[in-house]
């Protein structure tokens, strides 16, 4: 038996929003403490994790570890007719993944599970010398003002500031943030707009990131619930020199 | 000139 209930329709739009674009099928874990659900790009360029623990449901049930396997973008297609104060029930029956909203109408839908082979891939653990946290707004801004002069994002940190710049053919972009963090080295890695474009479609998620960077090491950006109980991080591969 | 690496690289 699984049921899970939300009331923050939300949540999954906009974690679906950018999973769909990153990843076509995913597999996600359900147990006892909540859902879960690692997938790795087809190019492996882009890793994607989203945690989200039963307190962040309004109700939930999960009597045995279970794997539901869905397409992600018939999946967000029906994500995308949920009403914003509609409340989402998940369940699931013998093929289905069963999405039923709730608001001025009951609106059913069944999502049909797919087979997938392989079993989902496991974050690798990277250590990191800086990690700090900035507005997603800021970041959500700084690939729009990147995107005029290149398709390249070079995001540095440093003991005083985050920079996101770029150096196009027609002109440079620069975005400088006083972070106020605590961060004694300084890293630099680039990255491709377009993915972190794709990463940042979860911009209802939360209102801050955290971003681990390395020098021509993947970007890890972390977005929290404020409740700890929900997770959406993303590991992305850089851009190295050759 | 960059290139884009994978994960792959940094999975182990």
């Amino acid at each position: 038996m699984f049921k899970a209930v939300l009331s923050d329709s939300n949540i999954l739009k906009t974690s679906f929003d950018a999973i769909s674009s990153i990843v076509d099928e995913v597999q996600m874990q359900a147990d006892e403490e909540g859902l879960r659900l690692d997938a790795l790009d087809r190019s492996h360029i882009t890793f994607v994790h989203l945690e989200l623990k039963k307190g962040v449901f309004d109700e939930y049930q999960c009597d045995e570890p279970m794997k539901i396997n869905v397409d992600t973008e018939e999946l967000m297609k029906v994500l995308k007719r949920a009403k914003a104060e509609d409340m989402v029930e998940l369940t699931v029956d013998e093929g289905n993944l069963i999405l039923s909203f709730e608001g001025e109408a009951r609106r059913k839908f069944k999502i049909r599970l797919i087979d997938i082979e392989y079993e989902a891939p496991s974050p690798p653990q990277l250590e990191y010398p800086t990690e700090f946290e900035v507005p997603f707004s800021l970041l959500k801004d700084s690939i729009q003002d990147i995107g005029i002069v290149s398709d390249k994002i070079s995001l540095h940190v440093n003991e005083e500031k985050f920079e996101a710049s770029a150096e196009g053919e027609f002109g440079d972009a620069k975005i400088e943030y006083l972070h106020g963090e605590k961060i004694e080295e300084s890293a630099r890695s680039i990255f491709s707009l377009e993915k972190v474009k794709e990463m940042l479609k979860a911009d209802k998620f939360s209102e801050s990131a955290v971003l681990r960077l390395g020098n021509d090491m993947p970007l890890n950006l972390a977005l929290k619930m404020a409740s700890d109980e929900g997770e959406l991080s993303f590991l992305l591969a850089p851009r190295i020199e050759s | 000139q960059e290139k884009q690496t994978s994960l792959d690289a940094f999975f182990n």
